[in-house]
C-alpha cells in the first residue's frame, strides 16, 4: 500500500503547475524514499527531474515500489479542488489502477476525497551523468523569470555566457537585439535577492526561449534558481522545493548547423 | 543554429 500526508497541498498544486505545459502525462516512481518523476518533453528538446523525499512528508508509506502513470491534466484538474491550506493524502494499493486524493480544511470540517484512474505509460528512463559543471550561477527566481520574458521578446533564442564578470543573456530578432548582464551581487542582506556565480571556467551556450519560459512556471516554488551550465551540455535549471525536494529542467542547447 | 535533442547527450538506461 502506498499513502502520503502533506500539511501544504499547495506544494502539490505548485509541482503540477510547474510541469503541466511542458508535459502531458508522466510516471511518479514511489518508493521508500520518496516520489521521483522523470520525463522528456513532447519534442525530446528537455527533461524534467522531479523529486520529494519520503521525509518531507507528514507522513509516509510505501510497501511495495508503485509506478502510477498519470495524465497532468487530470490531476490539475484534482489539484485546483484542493485549497491551499487543505491537508494532502495520496493514497493507492499495491499494483493499483487508480490513486485517491484526499484533501482536508484546516478545520477538518471539509474533507474531500478523488479518485483517478492511473495509466500504462512505458516510459523510457534516461541515465543522467554526474556533471561538474564550469558555471553554477544562484540568482532570484522571479529576476529570472523576467530575464526570460523579456528577452523571448525579441528572439527565439538567448545566449546564456558567464564569465568572472557576471552573467549575460542576450536575444536578437526582426526588431533589434536586447543584452541583459547581472553582476555578482556583493553583501546582500537578503540571501534570496542574492546573485552568485561559481566559475571554473567561462561558457556561452545558446538555448530556446519556449523552454526557458516553461520552465520559470516553476517559480512559485522557489525564491531562488540555480543555473548550471558547461559547454556542449544541457542547462540545469534547478528549483528547490521547501525542505522536501527539489524540480531540475535539463535543455539541450542549440548548435551550428 | 539547430536545436539538439536531449536524448543524445543522456542515453537511455
Amino acid at each position: 500500500m502506498f499513502e502520503a500526508r502533506l500539511v501544504q497541498s499547495s506544494i502539490f498544486k505548485k509541482v503540477l503547475e510547474a510541469i503541466k505545459e511542458l508535459l502531458n502525462e508522466a510516471t511518479f516512481d514511489c518508493s521508500d524514499s520518496g516520489i521521483q518523476l522523470q520525463a522528456m518533453d513532447s519534442s525530446h528538446v528537455s527533461l524534467v527531474s522531479l523529486n520529494l523525499r519520503s521525509d518531507g512528508f507528514d507522513q509516509y508509506r510505501c510497501d511495495r515500489n508503485l509506478s502510477m502513470g498519470i495524465n497532468l491534466a487530470s490531476m490539475t484538474k484534482i489539484m485546483k479542488c484542493a485549497g491551499n491550506d487543505d491537508i494532502m493524502t495520496m493514497k493507492a494499493q499495491d499494483n493499483a489502477d487508480s490513486v485517491t486524493f484526499m484533501f482536508e480544511s484546516p478545520n477538518q470540517e471539509k474533507m474531500s476525497d478523488y479518485e483517478m484512474k492511473l495509466m500504462n505509460l512505458d516510459q523510457e528512463h534516461l541515465g543522467i551523468p554526474e556533471t561538474d559543471y564550469s558555471c553554477v550561477i544562484k540568482l532570484p527566481s522571479a529576476e529570472f523569470a523576467r530575464i526570460c520574458r523579456d528577452l523571448s521578446q525579441f528572439g527565439e533564442s538567448v545566449v546564456i555566457s558567464c564569465t568572472k564578470e557576471g552573467v549575460k543573456f542576450s536575444a536578437a530578432g526582426d526588431i533589434g537585439s536586447a543584452n541583459i548582464k547581472l553582476a555578482q551581487t556583493a553583501n546582500v542582506d537578503k540571501e534570496d535577492e542574492a546573485v552568485s556565480i561559481e566559475m571554473q571556467e567561462k561558457v556561452s551556450l545558446t538555448f530556446a526561449c519556449r523552454y526557458l519560459n516553461y520552465f520559470t512556471k516553476a517559480t512559485p516554488l522557489s525564491p531562488q534558481v540555480c543555473l548550471s551550465m558547461s559547454a556542449e551540455v544541457p542547462l540545469v535549471v534547478e528549483y528547490k522545493i521547501g525542505e522536501i525536494g527539489h524540480i531540475r529542467y535539463y535543455l539541450a542547447p542549440k548548435i551550428e548547423e | 543554429m539547430a536545436q539538439s535533442s536531449i536524448k543524445s547527450f543522456f542515453p537511455t538506461r
